[in-house]
């Protein structure tokens, strides 16, 4: 990870809690 | 009424599939097929057409128990009447905003008041750290308070271009203007192709587009 250049909002966005396509898997 | 009298009953009283559909990206066909998927997700634990928080959670994480602050989040957001139980008009006019064809706009709004985590009208810098902390923790990630703390001013200079300190909607709106993947996760292209995830509804509906 290069903390420095990583953009808050992009990591955050990366979150499980964030996925909500799992609402369509079986 | 061919039609209406004979497959709108199913759906929960009060909400009419051809109101939900005028109001959203939502085809009639498609608002029958997210009732099919609201049926399946309000029935994993108690059988009442209401999505209750631990079966948001076993839809999300396939563990009723499992929770972080951005499925908090989302619940909270979905749960329009704040009951702690998502019906399926807060259900349909939630995910539309995930729609392919929904608004940019609508799109930037709900990121907004899901990053707003105490609902001031600003996400504040103490937010942003708090939810930059969670998914750290999530990754299991050790960076330091410092390392943490870079990430979040550098982000903070980035986006709150008045520098009062927090992110205002104006200010939120230019940020994903000029970082358009933050947006990515507002759209679930699936909801393009509801009746084709959910083909059995396709069978025995006769409801016209």
């Amino acid at each position: 990870m290069a903390p420095v250049t990583m953009n808050a909002f992009e990591l955050i966005s990366t979150s499980q809690g964030l996925n909500l396509s799992s609402l369509f898997e079986k | 009424g061919c039609f209406r009298s004979t497959k709108t009953s199913k759906l929960p009283r009060g909400e009419d599939p051809i109101v939900l559909a005028s109001e959203t990206p939502f085809t009639v066909n498609e608002i029958e097929a997210l009732h099919d998927l609201f049926k399946k997700l309000s029935s994993t634990i108690v059988d009442d057409d209401l999505i209750h928080k631990e079966e948001f959670q076993l839809a999300l994480f396939s563990n009723s128990s499992k929770q972080n602050l951005f499925s908090n989040r989302v619940f909270d957001l979905f749960d329009a009447k704040h009951n702690g139980v998502i019906e399926f008009g807060e259900f349909v006019r939630s995910l539309s905003v995930f729609h392919p064809y929904a608004s940019e706009q609508d799109k930037i709004t709900f990121a907004f008041r899901l990053y707003d985590l105490r609902q001031t009208g600003y996400i504040e810098r103490v937010e942003l750290k708090e939810m930059v902390v969670a998914i750290l923790s999530e990754l299991d990630s050790t960076l330091t308070d410092e390392a943490v703390d870079s990430i979040v001013d550098k982000t903070m200079i980035e986006a709150d271009l008045n520098g009062d300190g927090r992110i205002d909607p104006e200010e939120w709106k230019d940020f994903v203007t000029k970082n358009p993947s933050l947006l990515k996760n507002m759209t679930l292209p699936y909801l393009k192709e509801l009746t084709l995830a959910f083909p059995s509804f396709v069978l025995h509906t006769e409801v016209p587009d």
